[in-house]
């Protein structure tokens, strides 16, 4: 069986930093926490969580707009830390390996 | 996870895929289909999940249609960090940089095949007009192999799994067979968003890590679909 995918609009017009958001009111905040940390947990090995978050602070340095911006807008959001917003994007190059 | 670009009798292209993932009680409470607007227009179209803001899946309207499939092996965890801060681009951004920027399907194949990326990947691009499809084989520096579609000599679609095309898949994940005995079954002058979306329906081309599967044509934008799968209850 198979359900259709719910449609989101995201404006790229509006600032990085707040352009998700209206997607992320359409779910329940505390799970898709709960979601995350599970994923970042299984897929990530601890040596590398420990190395990748202290880099958040550099997010600009490191992480091209818009990215580095939206980042950090769903992370602020979901009062998750910036390090593990990066890791979360990073799970299919932790994965492929 | 299985990606199709294939070319009908017309000349249309059609490119469907399955995207297979660890997580799927996760993963499926959480897949949108996103549009991305741009001064009140549709800049380009895309499948991910809530939270991640890079693109597997994606559609620039009247231009062309991407797809990413996992590619094995490569390197270990220090160089891929190692490639992050040498600003290398994580696979899924490069796919939503293209499909934000590139013009046509011409220049978003040597964008996506000349980028340096995180970790090796399959490309799989679509275009508007006939012979606009091909595969392409990635390493992180660069392209390891162009395959494009050759519908004149039979090679009106291709199939890309998560083996090379050049090789066998191995006999205990070969998803890649089944998907070419459908689509040959259902042949060029068949082809069309529902027969494309039985033949990534056949299993094992569906399977219980089957997150979502989505069928696209960039010629026909509004056509853009992808479906949640549900697993087989064992």
């Amino acid at each position: 069986s198979a359900g259709a995918a719910p449609l989101c609009n995201v404006s790229l017009d509006g600032d990085p930093d707040l352009r998700w958001l209206p997607v992320l009111q359409r779910f329940e905040p505390g799970l898709l926490l709960h979601f995350f940390t599970r994923i970042i947990e299984q897929t990530i090995p601890k040596w590398v969580h420990t190395v990748i978050r202290p880099l958040a602070a550099e997010l600009e340095f490191f992480i091209p707009q818009p990215f580095a911006g939206e980042i950090q807008g769903i992370c602020n959001a979901l009062g998750m830390s910036v390090g593990d917003g990066i890791l979360l994007s990073l799970a299919y190059e932790a994965t492929a390996f | 996870c299985t990606s199709i670009v294939a070319q009908d009798y017309k000349g249309n292209i059609y490119h469907g895929r399955n995207l297979d993932y660890d997580f799927g009680d996760i993963l499926r409470k959480i897949t949108i289909d996103v549009q991305f607007i741009k001064n009140g227009q549709v800049a380009y179209r895309g499948t991910t999940f809530c939270g991640y803001v890079g693109l597997w899946t994606g559609q620039s309207p009247h231009k062309f249609t991407v797809s990413g499939n996992e590619r094995g092996g490569g390197a270990w965890w220090e160089n891929a960090v190692a490639a992050f801060l040498n600003r290398n681009y994580p696979v899924s951004w490069l796919i939503r940089d293209t499909l934000s920027k590139s013009e046509d399907f011409q220049s978003a194949v040597f964008k996506l095949a000349g980028t340096p990326i995180i970790a090796d990947v399959y490309y799989i691009v679509g275009g508007t007009v006939p012979k606009e499809g091909v595969v392409i084989t990635r390493n992180r520096e660069g392209p390891a192999d162009i395959w494009p579609l050759d519908p004149l000599d039979g090679g009106w679609f291709h199939v890309e799994t998560n083996y090379d095309h050049w090789t066998s898949p191995p006999p205990f994940d070969d998803r890649r067979t089944p998907a070419i005995r459908a689509l040959n079954a259902t042949g060029q002058h068949n082809i069309n968003f529902d027969t494309l979306f039985q033949v990534l329906s056949v299993k094992p081309v569906l399977n219980n890590y089957t997150i979502y599967t989505t069928v696209m044509s960039a010629a026909f934008p509004d056509k853009y679909t992808t479906w949640i799968r549900t697993p087989t209850k064992k």
